[in-house]
């Protein structure tokens, strides 16, 4: 379950990248 | 006379042909659509409408879009992922869509 959780922050991460 | 009559066809059959061409784009199933091609837009609406909290499973993914093959499905999950707009959860075959909307 951490491992969902970090997994979400990183895609997080990325799809903000992408909108900046 | 012969030799004219088959030139002067030779540009109309090509004009209509392209218009046709043109006109018939509404069924193009690769054509992209923000920035995702008509693959990875189903593969990413079918994650976001799943309820189940785990995610969607390559497999529910397969058979939601039959006219699609497991290599096509994977590769747009994995663009997906890539590009942030889905991540994978309890393994590497359920995935869940980032936006909440």
């Amino acid at each position: 379950l951490e491992r969902i959780r970090r997994n979400k922050e990183v895609a997080l991460q990325r799809l903000g990248e992408r909108n900046v | 006379r012969n030799n004219l009559m088959s030139a002067s066809r030779v540009p109309q059959s090509f004009s209509s042909a392209g218009i046709g061409d043109v006109g018939g784009y509404g069924g193009g199933s690769s054509l992209p659509v923000n920035g995702l091609t008509a693959h990875q837009s189903q593969v990413l609406n079918l994650i976001k409408n799943c309820p189940v909290p785990e995610g969607m499973s390559l497999q529910e993914l397969k058979l939601q879009l039959q006219n699609m093959s497991m290599a096509t499905i994977k590769q747009a999950v994995e663009f997906l992922s890539s590009e942030g707009h889905i991540y994978s959860t309890v393994d590497d075959d359920h995935y869940k869509s980032t936006d909440a909307e």
